[in-house]
């Protein structure tokens, strides 16, 4: 059961999936598991629904779409334990539940991650050829209709940046435009990588500032204080172009254009002690002070509808 | 399977921006196969990169010369590796 699941290792694909399916049954109440599309590679692209009635806006979190940012997918297999057991006990997750649909794609570019797994730990992009290179893969967030082409991003497929042919090329990418698009009520995007300990919202692609971006840093500072308050670990926070560098064809940038008002992009720990290699005993450390972060911005989002 | 045996993870702190003009060239050199963690962007902000045990002597003299200041982070990435492989493995023993 997902009570026996050892949540202080990482696990490869199978066990993740073999998680995602015993949450399912055991929570068939609250939880289903929806496919959205297909990897290159044909591999199911699970997204878990966490729902208690119909026609509700929803909240979006994704972990892993660089696939060897372990701690990531290790920290959404925590979050979707977390709302199961919380469901019901914590007062205010369970009120949003009552009025937002939560979904949680774990494994955001499962070919990139088995592909960590089996080959090569260092892998960070999708797994699709490129034709004329013998280099393969598309940087999953360069790869997205938000200022694509752009500085910040590669057009040489042999670098770890390197955007793809087209916007939107990668069916791991298309596959969540797709499903932001049919559902419509998106409220909330929060797309979750490691590692330099940074909560970040639009923009990446220009130095124009998002229309809504006083209040998107005041809530970054929320809910940086509520993570802070945990272990104290150091973040920092603003827009990508000003606090990282300037990055095109990010995720955030185009959920932020599709009017989804509170998109955010987490970096989570840590400063490059371990870099992509975090030891294992930090994933529950991780996961919990990420999860008061995203308690700030999902209590932000119900308490400011739109 | 790729392996990293000797690769080390260096941390450079640039001290002002001829400093990270200087890391985007190396980061260029595609020879070295270096893989960057964290790009050279700012001096507020600290370089990491992956660096492969046949390009450690050219980087480490590269840094030298230009008084480049870095720390060793890890010191084998593969060691490393291999305690997350043998943890993993620990815990896949466990009775379900």
């Amino acid at each position: 059961s997902t009570d026996d699941f050892v949540y202080t290792t990482y696990h490869d694909l199978n066990s993740i999936n073999s998680f995602i399916d015993m949450l399912v049954a055991e929570n068939s109440n609250l939880v289903s598991k929806i496919v959205i599309g297909q990897s290159y590679e044909n591999r199911p692209l699970n997204v878990l629904k966490f729902s208690t009635g119909a026609n509700r806006p929803g909240i979006w979190f994704d972990t892993g779409i660089h696939s060897r940012e372990w701690v990531t997918q290790a920290s959404g297999i925590w979050f979707a334990k977390k709302i199961v057991t919380d469901y019901g006990r914590d007062p205010v997750l369970t009120d949003i539940l009552s009025n937002y649909d939560i979904f949680l794609e774990i494994v955001t570019n499962p070919d990139g991650f088995a592909y960590t797994h089996s080959n090569d730990r260092m892998w960070r992009k999708t797994r699709k050829p490129n034709s004329g290179s013998s280099c393969v893969g598309v940087d999953p967030n360069r790869n997205w209709d938000a200022g694509f082409g752009g500085a910040g991003s590669s057009s040489n497929p042999c670098t770890e940046t390197y955007r793809g042919p087209s916007a939107h090329s990668e069916p791991e990418v298309k596959a969540i435009v797709d499903f932001v698009k049919s559902h419509g009520k998106l409220k909330a995007f929060v797309s979750i990588h490691n590692y330099s300990q940074m909560l970040l919202y639009p923009y990446g692609y220009t130095s124009t500032p998002a229309k809504d971006q006083a209040e998107l840093h005041e809530l970054a500072r929320k809910a940086v204080t509520a993570l802070q308050s945990l272990y104290s670990t150091r973040y920092t926070y603003g827009s990508i172009i000003t606090t990282i560098y300037q990055a095109s064809g990010g995720t955030i940038d185009w959920t932020y254009n599709q009017g989804i008002k509170y998109s955010y992009t987490f970096e989570l720990r840590d400063t490059g002690r371990y870099g992509f290699l975090l030891p294992a005993d930090q994933i529950v450390p991780t996961a919990e002070e990420t999860w008061l972060a995203l308690m700030a911005i999902m209590e932000h989002t119900r308490n400011n509808p739109y | 399977k790729k392996t990293f045996e000797g690769d080390q993870l260096l941390q450079i702190t640039a001290k002002d921006e001829a400093q990270i003009s200087l890391l985007k060239e190396l980061s260029e050199q595609e020879h070295l196969g270096l893989d960057f963690w964290r790009e050279p962007v700012h001096e507020s902000l600290p370089v990491d990169v992956r660096v492969p045990f046949h390009s450690l002597q050219a980087v480490r003299a590269f840094l030298g010369y230009n008084q480049i200041q870095y720390n060793v982070m890890i010191m084998d990435v593969q060691d490393l590796l291999d305690d997350e492989q043998r943890e993993m493995v620990k815990y896949r023993s466990f009775p379900r």
